[in-house]
């Protein structure tokens, strides 16, 4: 039974790529059939994960012309048990031209009815509520959230809470959140922490309690095109991303 | 004669808007008068600027349909001779919207230039390459590109300039590179250096002596409604963002 998670926030930088990347990984690592869609066309995931800028077609935009290009997109990894979809250039193309579509916020959810045998299928987001993130919204069972400890991030929040909210009463009725997660702390510096008790008093038990450290093995990884799981399996980061999927796992047990 | 720069970059959370706040803030401290143009739908720079939310209309989206709303929403600040346009969340409703319109890249351009009485109109650009920033990038003079000093903001650099050299080709000749700047610099971390040290050697005196170091009260400024320079004149970030504005004047007398 595949579970399809958008890791998305409008906001920029607040860590919806490498989430994707090592939580995905640390999926893989307990045996999971895991898929990454890369729907942003910065390619982040795509480059974090060693894939070659020519070994990035089809991809998710050539798929919404001719969706028979999906087997032929789905790439292995350097770790087993994780594949991915890549992302190039040609996909910012797709936010303009999916304004012509007729069920333009649905062509995503028909492109991953076709996708099989994997346990897990994340999409990781462009920094926009744009129709690439409303897409994969719509194509979604639930969004996990990756927020920043800052002032900004944490007040793009409502914005996208609203934007799940209307996409939820419009094209997906069963859209969850799968689960608020912050990301960079520092516990040093104090607006972290009142950030962290802000979101955990609004938001209980939907905020993980598992925290990411910011920590600069992860910043490092992506320049060797590696999670920071392989990178540095004993890194602050990357035990805290392994934390993070016994979290996930214990909470699919749970719904 | 006004100089329009648009603060660009479609990597999220590379100090975009703090360098729009607090690079206007230090030209106005030495008596420029400056004008924000927030066209973030996330309205950063309109929050870190104090402005409330309900003082943000019309922003940039309903002079797209009026014209004659300019004066209206040219709004002050707590900074004596810098003012701002707002941006408020229908802004995201403004990028589909663009897409319909007859000449959808010069619609900022036919409102800035209404705008007058200002030496510098900066623009603060949402984190894509949507129509939006190319807007942005069709209606300025220049563009200033902040850098966070990390792998995938680096990797990114190259779309960007992509970008650029296509908007001048298509629709602006005058565009140039008004510089680049090395953003979050933290001289302890080894990626940092190398970042560095690969962006000087690829775009020389492109960019900035001047770098902005990774600095907490820059971070914590933006919950106050306040320039980290109103916040804390004293920090190393707002000392930072003053050798800039020196920087940016004495480029404008070489050009
Ligand atoms: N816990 C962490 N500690 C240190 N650095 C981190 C951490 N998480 C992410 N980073 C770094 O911060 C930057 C932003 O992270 P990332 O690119 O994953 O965010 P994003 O939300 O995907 O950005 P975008 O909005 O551009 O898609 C990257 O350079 C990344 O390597
Ligand atoms: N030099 C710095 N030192 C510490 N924190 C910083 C610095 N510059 C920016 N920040 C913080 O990093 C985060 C990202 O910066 P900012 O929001 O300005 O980037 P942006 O490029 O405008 O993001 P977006 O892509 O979402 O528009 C913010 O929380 C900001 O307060
Ligand atoms: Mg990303
Ligand atoms: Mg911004």
């Amino acid at each position: 039974m595949k579970k399809i998670i958008s890791i998305s926030n409008q906001k920029g930088g607040v860590g919806k790529t490498t989430t994707t990347i090592n939580l995905a990984t640390s999926l893989a690592a307990v045996k999971k059939n895991v898929l990454i869609v890369d729907a942003d066309p910065q390619g982040n995931a795509s480059t974090g994960l060693g894939l070659a800028h020519n070994d990035r077609r089809p991809s998710i935009y050539e798929m919404i012309h001719e969706k028979r290009l999906l087997k032929e997109g789905i790439k292995e990894t350097l770790i087993p048990g994780l594949k991915i979809i890549g992302a190039n250039t040609d996909l910012a193309a797709a936010e303009i031209e999916l304004t012509n579509f007729e069920n333009r916020e649905f062509v995503f959810k028909s492109i991953f009815a076709e996708i099989d045998n994997f346990d897990f299928i994340f999409v990781d987001c462009p920094p926009a509520l744009g129709l690439l993130t409303i897409n994969s919204l719509v194509a979604s069972n639930t969004t996990l959230i990756p927020l920043q400890s800052e002032f900004f991030a944490l007040e793009g929040l409502s914005a996208l809470m609203q934007t799940i909210k209307l996409i939820k009463e419009n094209f997906n009725s069963d859209l969850k959140i799968e689960g608020i997660l912050l990301t960079m702390l520092d516990k040093r510096n104090s607006l972290s922490s009142l950030v962290e008790k802000d979101v955990r008093q609004h938001f209980g038990d939907q905020v993980y309690k598992t925290t990411i450290p910011r920590n600069v093995k992860i910043s490092e990884a992506p320049s060797h095109g590696k999670p920071a799981l392989l990178y540095d399996t004993q890194a602050a980061g990357s035990i805290a991303y392994i934390e993070l999927a016994k979290e996930v796992i214990l909470n699919q047990n749970k719904n």
